[in-house]
């Protein structure tokens, strides 16, 4: 039965028809499904399913165009890979986070960039309040519309020594039960375990018990014993100064 | 811990593998479902673009949506260990059955669709109890660190 769509494959490289494109399609479309299912984790509620959908069908259509299928590779891993950057391209493109708030995060992780080289340590939030003139209330509340708990926002993010880490993928890779086909090599995740042990204590343990151990932020909270609030300004926080030490 | 920890890895890898079949499932069943629909609205099988409705068709319901709040770290990719579950799910009913869904016969789709809701409660069954499994693990795992017995620096 692996046969039926093999020969559509066959078929389509053969005559490129659109028919049997749509076809291609239609039989992969449930791993649009799957990939934008996982998008969505952690995303605000104000972006629409369907339409992650339809940006993830635009990304299926692409890889199968793309796809060659004497590379030997499994098409649907590279699916996967092609639909969620479309996914990720198209969400960047509608400003899925608003342009003013993307412009304060901007502005904090500079914030972040400069303090941590003049004091050598994690600036506390009273500390990035007043460099950036800004409330304590201001910084927090920005703390919280950032939100570092799903994939697109982590990954339009890392842009280390000229390549493009996926910050979750490598975090995840660090402690995979399994020995897997990682995205990234042997060396980023030494540079990211060792960024890692230079964070705070806290920080070390929003991120590893997110990361590492998939507890939801709520339990991460309860863990720490601080509130719901507090706990998504943490995270934030600790992913935002992760980065910073990254890309130094 | 550590045993506490790897058990958890365990099922968490096994738990990656279903739901990715699960989702694969869900998607086939809910194009099905969609032309079975389309059909007894119209009453012809004059084919609707199905390309055109597929967002519509594939979307989850709002309803699924956990807030910042409950989200847990996520991978997105094809998982290991899934061959087992594409195989049976592929004799319960093949991708390729999809393709011709306008020349399907309303009873063949009704047919299909039984036979992968009755796959689907069973992957959906296996798939909660392995939440089960490590939503429990993962509570230790808290009270552990909570109290001091476990810290990140154990994995770093
Ligand atoms: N936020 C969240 N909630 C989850 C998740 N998995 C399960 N649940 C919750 O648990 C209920 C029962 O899930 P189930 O036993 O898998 O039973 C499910 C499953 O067998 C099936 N189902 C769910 N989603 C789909 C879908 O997109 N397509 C198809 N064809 N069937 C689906 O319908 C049943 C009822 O679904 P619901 O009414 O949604 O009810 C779901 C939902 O409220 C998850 O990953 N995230
Ligand atoms: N330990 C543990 N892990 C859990 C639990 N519920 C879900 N997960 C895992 O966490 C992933 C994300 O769940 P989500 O944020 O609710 O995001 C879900 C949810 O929004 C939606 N979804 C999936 N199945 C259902 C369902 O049956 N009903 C509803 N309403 N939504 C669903 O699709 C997204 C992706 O689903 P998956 O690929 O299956 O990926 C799921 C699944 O692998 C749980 O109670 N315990």
């Amino acid at each position: 039965v692996e046969r039926e769509v093999e020969a559509l494959w066959e078929r389509y490289r053969d005559t490129g028809d659109a028919d049997v494109r749509e076809r291609l399609i239609i039989n992969y479309a449930p791993l649009v499904k799957y990939v934008a299912g996982r998008v969505a984790v952690g995303m605000p509620a104000n972006v629409e399913h369907a339409d992650l959908v339809s940006y993830g069908i635009f990304g299926l259509m692409d890889a199968i165009e793309k796809f060659d299928l004497s590379k030997g590779f499994k098409f649907e891993t590279y699916a996967v890979t092609r639909i969620r950057g479309a996914i990720i391209d198209e969400l960047r493109s509608i400003d899925w986070v608003p342009r003013s708030v993307r412009a304060k995060a901007r502005a904090l992780e500079a914030a972040m960039q400069r303090l941590e080289s003049d004091l050598r340590r994690t600036p506390t939030d009273e500390e990035l309040a007043d460099d950036l003139g800004w409330t304590l209330e201001e910084l927090q509340e920005t703390l919280t519309r950032v939100s570092m708990t799903s994939i697109a926002a982590l990954d339009e993010t890392l842009d280390v020594s000229g390549d493009r880490i996926s910050l979750v993928d490598t975090l995840q890779d660090l402690t995979a039960a399994l020995p897997e086909e990682s995205f990234e090599d042997e060396e980023t995740k030494h540079l990211l375990r060792e960024t890692l042990t230079r964070l705070t204590e806290r920080e070390q343990t929003v991120l590893g018990l997110y990361y590492f151990e998939g507890m939801t932020l709520s339990q991460i909270g309860d863990v720490l014993g601080v509130t719901e609030s507090r706990i998504c300004q943490i995270h934030t926080k600790a992913v935002l100064s992760l980065r910073t030490k990254l890309v130094d | 811990t550590d045993e506490i920890r790897a058990r958890r890895a365990d099922a968490q890898a096994e738990e990656e593998a279903v739901s990715y079949v699960r989702r694969l499932l869900q998607g086939r069943l809910d194009i099905l479902r969609a032309e079975l629909i389309r059909r007894t609205d119209d009453g012809s099988p004059e084919a609707a673009d199905l390309l055109v409705r597929l967002s519509s068709v594939l979307s989850d319901g709002a309803a699924g949506h956990r807030d910042q709040l409950g989200a847990r770290a996520t991978r997105l990719r094809v998982p290991e260990g899934i061959d087992g579950y594409t195989e049976r799910l592929d004799a319960v009913l093949d991708a390729s059955a999809l393709e011709e869904l306008e020349g399907r016969t309303v009873e063949t789709l009704q047919a299909f669709i039984d036979r992968l809701t009755d796959h689907e409660h069973e992957l959906s069954e296996i798939r909660q109890q392995l939440f089960v499994r490590i939503d429990a693990l993962r509570s230790e795992l808290a009270a552990r660190y909570k109290d001091g017995r476990a810290a990140i620096g154990d994995l770093l």
